[in-house]
């Protein structure tokens, strides 16, 4: 699991 | 990559449809001022991180839809009021909210306010046309410029899967967003029963009517 720290979408 | 393109206009497309409709009919029967103010929560504790947004299409966008989402409620709320029948809009709303409010302090990727906010945001997302596909279900019947918002609308959060499935196999760095990919498909699936008689009925030209 990946944290999803790059809010790289909307 | 071009379905995240392809989404996000989709998206941009589906409020257009929507501002274009109750400005056109001066009207708003058949649209659900609570999904409208859902979304409003969305966007807002989606975008808190606008002011260092990086890339100007993300901030173009988070303005555009913080903005029109601004004045659709204000459409509703004011100028078209009268048109607004909240004894069609009954969706017990609290339950989406506590619904996204668990899934956000449960699991979010970090405890942090900016994550926990974003969780809530993408959980309520999954669930927010509730309000207006329950409405469509109680009247039975939709213009079809409320279908075509809602299609559009489905269709945006639709076409980020395959955007997420092609930057799973292009970017060797990409790290799969298990929040979002969960709730995107959660969220798509609530729309398919609805895109199945928009396909069968609106694509023949009839009038979208529930059977």
């Amino acid at each position: 699991v990946a944290d999803g720290g790059s809010k790289d979408e909307l | 990559n071009i379905f995240r393109v392809l989404g996000d206009f989709s998206h941009l497309a589906s409020i257009f449809i929507l501002l274009h409709k109750i400005q056109q009919l001066k009207s708003c029967s058949g649209i659900s001022f609570k999904s409208q103010v859902l979304y409003m929560l969305v966007y807002i504790t989606r975008y808190l991180d606008l002011p260092w947004t990086s890339s100007p299409y993300n901030f173009i966008f988070k303005v555009l839809f913080i903005s029109s989402e601004l004045y659709i409620i204000y459409l509703m709320a004011r100028a078209y009021k009268p048109t607004n029948d909240p004894n069609l809009d009954t969706f017990h709303v609290e339950f989406l909210l506590g619904f996204a409010g668990l899934l956000a302090l449960l699991f979010p990727y970090k405890y942090t306010i900016l994550e926990v906010f974003w969780a809530f945001s993408i959980w309520l997302e999954s669930v927010a046309i509730l309000p207006q596909l329950f409405m469509l279900q109680r009247t039975g019947e939709a213009e079809a410029m409320t279908a075509h918002y809602i299609a559009a609308l489905g269709m945006y959060r639709a076409l980020y899967i395959p955007n997420w499935i092609y930057r799973y196999f292009s970017e060797p760095t990409h790290k799969v967003d298990t929040i979002a990919v969960t709730a995107g498909i959660l969220q798509t699936i609530l729309y398919s029963d609805f895109f199945w008689i928009y396909y069968t009925k609106v694509m023949r030209g009839e009038k979208f009517k529930l059977p």
